[in-house]
């Protein structure tokens, strides 16, 4: 592996602190939820609980999913269902401390990672487009 | 700029080509544009016309935007509206001779580029994630 001050590069330094990125609460309806991301235009979002540990994410494919019925998109139960049911927990995190290499090599199968700490306090998040525009500033230089 | 192989890389053989490309027409109604992006998985995808020349995209913030009403999600509204009334067309594409940088390049603001030709024929899509392969490798060597 080659020896570049940009592998020396730790998650802190590529995220969007965590008082940037939008999120839900695990109690919330997912009428809710869909209202948060359409406005803010992200596909998928982290999920914290009341005391803002990190629990999943969320995305509007996973809530479109489960209101989809036999004949239609049955928006009644919007009202009636939570993130928490639908929650996405089985998703990469990574520490503040870990370098570049790791969150690349993660980002391959998610457009994002949530940085989380020991007691699973949200830190932040790394993005896809953080790491391209790493790679691109070195590949032009 | 670094000389390497990984800069002579073209559009071509970066893209998924067109036939494994999930896409939409024009004149679809935004109900059958939502069933297809929900069923894929993906959150925006081509739209083609008749004669498989090459649009636009549409995703599912523009669909749900679009029938966000005052106090609801219309929903009835996806049988009224079509694709080409929702659909982005100001979004970048490259031709299949495009270099790496260039598919990079556009690739920092776009989760995919749309890959054209002279005439308007849809060739396929370069993937962030094809991109970020290809430099995690490169690193890696
Ligand atoms: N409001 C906006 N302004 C400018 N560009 C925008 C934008 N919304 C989306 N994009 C562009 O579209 C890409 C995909 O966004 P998506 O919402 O699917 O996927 C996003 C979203 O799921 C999440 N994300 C990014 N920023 C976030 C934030 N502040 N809060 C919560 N989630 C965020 O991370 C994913 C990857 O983000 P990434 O930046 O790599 O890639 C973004 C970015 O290049
Ligand atoms: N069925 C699936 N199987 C495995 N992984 C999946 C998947 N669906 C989504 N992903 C993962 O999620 C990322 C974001 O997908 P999204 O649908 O938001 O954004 C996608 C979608 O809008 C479009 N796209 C990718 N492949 C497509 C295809 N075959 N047909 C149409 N659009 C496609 O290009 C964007 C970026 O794709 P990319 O591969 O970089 O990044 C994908 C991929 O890493």
């Amino acid at each position: 592996i080659k020896d570049l001050p940009l592998l020396q590069m730790t998650a802190e330094s590529l995220m969007v602190s965590s008082e940037k990125v939008a999120h839900v609460q695990l109690n919330n309806p997912l009428e809710h939820a869909l209202l948060i991301l359409v406005t803010s235009g992200y596909s998928a979002i982290p999920v914290l609980d009341t005391r803002y540990k990190f629990k999943g994410i969320i995305g509007k494919n996973a809530i479109l999913n489960e209101i989809l019925g036999l004949e239609r998109f049955e928006m009644e139960r919007l009202s009636e269902v939570t993130v928490e049911d639908v929650l996405m927990r089985d998703i990469p995190s990574v520490n503040k401390s870990d370098h570049f290499l790791t969150c690349l090599k993660n980002v391959l199968d998610h457009p994002f990672l949530c940085v989380v700490d020991q007691e699973g306090n949200f830190d932040g998040i790394v993005t896809r487009r953080e790491i391209l525009k790493q790679l691109n500033k070195y590949i032009h230089v």
